[in-house]
C-alpha cells in the first residue's frame, strides 16, 4: 500500500519508527513547503530530527516548536504529528497559516527525545528522561527540562541521578539539548519557542528558575490569556495560565527560560489536557480532541508573533 | 518490559504547606518509590502520585494517618497499558 499521510492514523499512538517513516510521507506529500533536516544525534545514537516548514527567502524570522522532550507524554508527540499535518495542509487555504508561512519559518521537532520515547514502547512506559548513564550511579537518564544554561541546578532540579527532574552533569550535557541549543543559536532569528508537554492544563511562560517577573510579563501574559480562551472555546478544557513559577512551582534549567534568556521574546511551554482522570495514560480517543484544541492557542502564538516581529 | 500490575496513581490534596512537605519527603523514600505524575505544588492544587503495588498499603496509610485527602484516579496502572497497547494493535491492523 503506498504510505501516504491520508492512510496515517492520527487518532492512534506511533511507535518512534512509524513516526520517523510519517516524517517522510509529510515531505513527499509537500515538496515544496516541508523538508525535514537533521539537527543532531541523540545519547544512542538515533537521528534528531527537524520538519521544516518554509516557502523560501533566507534565513527568515522563524518560529521553534517541540513535543515530546519528555518520553512518557505521548499525547504531544501525537499531537505535534496532528499539528504539523494541519500546518501542510492549511497553508494556501487558511489565511493565517498562509501569512505566518510565506513571512517566516517553522521548524518543529516531533520527537525531541528519541531514546526515552524507544524505551516506553520497548521497556518502562512511564519514563520520562532521556537515556544517558549517569557516571558513578545505577541510575539512568536526565531530565531534558531541567538541563538547560538557565538557572542551571537551581531550585525546582536535583542533583541526584535517580531523580525525574535530575539536572544532569552540567548545562546542556545531553546531546538532545545541545543539538536544539546549537541550532537555535546557530540560525540566530529565532522569534518563538514553544515546548509542548503534559498533563495539567497550563501555558506558561517565563520565568520558571526566578520569581523576578520577565521584562515582557505584561504582553507574554495577555497573549496567554488569550491563547487559553481560544483553546477552552473548542472542547471546554480549563487551562491555568501564568509565568512558570507562579503557575506551577520553581523549575530551574527550562527550555523556555533559556529560549528567552537567548532573546526569544515569545517563549511558552503548554502542558496538555488530561482532563482529570488518566495522567499521562490519556487514552487514543482523546488525541484529535487535544490536537484540535490545541491549535487555536497555537494560531493565536503564532499569529501574535508574525505581526509583532522585533 | 517493566509492568505496573496493581500500581494505583492516587490524587492527593494538600491542605497546607506541612502536608506539602510531607507529600514531598514521601516522593523522597527509596523504599516506596513512588513516582509523581503531577508534584505537590501548593495546598489546594492536587498532586498525582503512581503507588508500586507493594507500597500501596504504606502510602494510604502514611495518608490517612496525615489526614492528607486523597482519591484513586487510576485503580490498575497495567489495565490501562494493556488497554492502550491493544488500541495501538488495532489501528495498525
Amino acid at each position: 500500500l503506498e504510505r501516504s499521510t491520508s492512510t496515517f492514523d492520527f487518532a492512534s499512538y506511533h511507535t518512534l519508527d512509524e513516526i520517523y517513516d510519517w516524517l517522510d510521507t509529510l515531505v513527499a506529500d509537500h515538496p515544496g513547503l516541508v523538508s525535514k533536516i537533521q539537527i543532531g544525534q541523540s545519547y544512542e545514537n538515533r537521528p534528531l530530527y527537524v520538519l521544516k516548514f518554509s516557502t523560501g527567502g533566507s534565513n527568515r524570522p522563524a518560529i521553534w516548536l517541540d513535543t515530546g522532550i519528555h518520553s512518557r507524554e505521548w499525547v504531544t508527540q501525537a499531537t505535534g504529528v496532528w499539528t504539523a499535518n494541519k500546518l501542510a495542509e492549511e497553508y494556501g487555504q487558511d489565511p493565517s497559516v498562509t501569512a505566518i508561512l510565506d513571512s517566516m519559518d517553522i521548524f518543529f521537532e516531533i520527537v525531541t527525545n528519541p531514546d526515552g520515547y524507544a524505551f516506553t514502547h520497548s521497556s518502562n512506559r512511564m519514563w520520562r528522561k532521556t537515556r544517558s548513564i549517569n557516571a558513578g550511579s545505577s541510575c539512568v537518564g536526565v531530565d531534558p527540562n531541567r538541563n538547560w544554561d538557565a538557572g542551571f541546578g537551581g531550585s525546582g532540579s536535583s542533583s541526584n541521578p535517580c531523580s525525574e527532574t535530575y539536572h544532569g552533569p552540567y548545562a546542556h550535557s545531553e546531546s538532545e539539548v545541545k543539538s536544539i541549543v546549537d541550532f537555535i543559536l546557530g540560525h540566530g532569528n529565532v522569534k518563538a519557542v514553544i515546548s509542548i508537554h503534559s498533563y495539567s492544563q497550563m501555558l506558561m511562560f517565563p520565568y520558571g528558575y526566578k520569581r523576578t517577573a520577565a521584562p515582557d510579563y505584561e504582553e507574554l501574559n495577555e497573549l496567554a490569556k488569550k491563547a487559553v480562551n481560544d483553546l477552552a472555546a473548542v472542547h471546554g478544557t480549563e487551562y491555568t495560565y501564568g509565568s512558570i513559577v507562579d503557575t506551577i512551582y520553581m523549575a530551574a534549567g527550562t527550555t523556555v527560560d533559556w529560549a528567552y534568556e537567548n532573546g526569544v521574546k515569545y517563549s511558552y511551554t503548554f502542558e496538555l489536557r488530561d482532563r482529570g482522570h488518566y495522567g499521562f495514560l490519556l487514552p487514543s480517543s482523546q488525541i484529535i480532541p487535544t490536537a484540535t484544541e490545541t491549535w487555536p492557542a497555537l494560531m493565536d502564538i503564532m499569529v501574535h508573533v508574525q505581526q509583532h516581529l522585533y | 518490559e517493566q509492568l505496573f500490575v496493581g500500581d494505583q496513581v492516587l490524587r492527593v490534596t494538600a491542605s497546607d504547606e506541612e502536608q506539602i512537605a510531607l507529600l514531598r519527603a514521601l516522593g523522597e523514600r527509596a523504599d516506596l518509590q513512588v513516582d509523581f505524575w503531577r508534584d505537590p505544588t501548593k495546598p489546594g492544587h492536587p498532586a498525582d502520585l503512581r503507588v508500586p503495588f507493594p507500597s500501596l498499603q504504606a502510602v494510604k496509610i502514611f495518608l490517612e494517618s496525615h489526614s492528607i485527602s486523597y482519591s484513586i484516579m487510576i485503580e490498575d496502572v497495567q489495565q490501562l497499558l494493556d488497554e492502550e497497547k491493544k488500541t495501538m494493535m488495532l489501528s495498525r491492523q
